[in-house]
């Protein structure tokens, strides 16, 4: 977490839901995509962390 | 032997109904949590930008997040028009399992996700919820595997050509946790 920018997972997410248009899990895929290729710097080392999806919708949901 | 020729039918696409109330619940631990505030106001963007109505609390304690999560679904219950759908964040320190709440409490995910489920929540029955977990789940730290094998691949600042260990994975299970499958 950054101390003034906040969380990489909640800016990306908020990000992706405000800004893009798709079923949820589209949406939740963009956001681990991102996550993915970004690079976390702590204590001078690299680190990489994504996000857990798991569903049991029965039906597409759109959110937009 | 003539084989049969099979055409598959894409699928028939059915989406939930997002006519009704759009409900969200925020509970976030700010304590010993820089960066909190940050999120708080990119959610409240969002679920403006969504029509969702958000209620946030700030700093709960362990037994005040189950306080809240049972107020939402009186709240759901309550309702005085149909609800479409709810959407909860919660954000703390936490451990697999758990999160922590102000007062340094643990409390067990899986009894604040009981809640909102098809027996305990009415309004919300076969209703979309959406549960967004922003806490630890452990101490491991992920370093991340090269990718690109042998290829020449050529590596920038902006495409590390690194990926996080548990990625492009799907799983799937024929129950939920502590159900049996038949």
């Amino acid at each position: 977490r950054h101390d003034v920018d906040g969380s990489t997972f909640i800016q990306t997410l908020t990000d992706v839901f405000c800004n893009r248009k798709g079923p949820i899990l589209q949406l939740l895929t963009e956001v681990t995509r991102r996550m993915a290729k970004a690079e976390l710097v702590q204590e001078g080392t690299a680190r990489k962390v994504n996000p857990e999806i798991e569903s049991t919708l029965r039906k597409q949901l759109y959110l937009q | 032997m003539e084989e049969e020729m099979i055409h598959p039918r894409p699928l028939q696409e059915e989406a939930y109904d997002m006519s009704g109330a759009r409900l969200a619940l925020t509970l976030c631990v700010m304590k010993a949590r820089e960066g909190s505030e940050a999120d708080i106001s990119a959610l409240e963007h969002m679920f403006k930008q969504l029509r969702f109505e958000n209620t946030t609390k700030r700093d709960p304690t362990a037994q005040q997040f189950q306080e809240e999560l049972k107020n939402f679904q009186d709240v759901i219950d309550n309702w005085k028009e149909p609800v479409s759908c709810a959407f909860v964040v919660l954000m703390a320190h936490g451990e697999e399992g758990l999160l922590k709440g102000e007062d340094g409490e643990m409390v067990k995910l899986d009894d604040l996700f009981e809640t909102l489920n098809n027996k305990n929540c009415r309004a919300l029955r076969g209703k979309p919820k959406i549960y967004i977990v922003q806490a630890c789940r452990g101490e491991h730290r992920d370093l991340g595997e090269t990718i690109g094998g042998d290829e020449m691949v050529m590596v920038t600042k902006d495409e590390p050509q690194t990926i996080p260990t548990y990625t492009d994975t799907v799983h799937v299970y024929s129950t939920v946790e502590g159900h049996l499958a038949y």
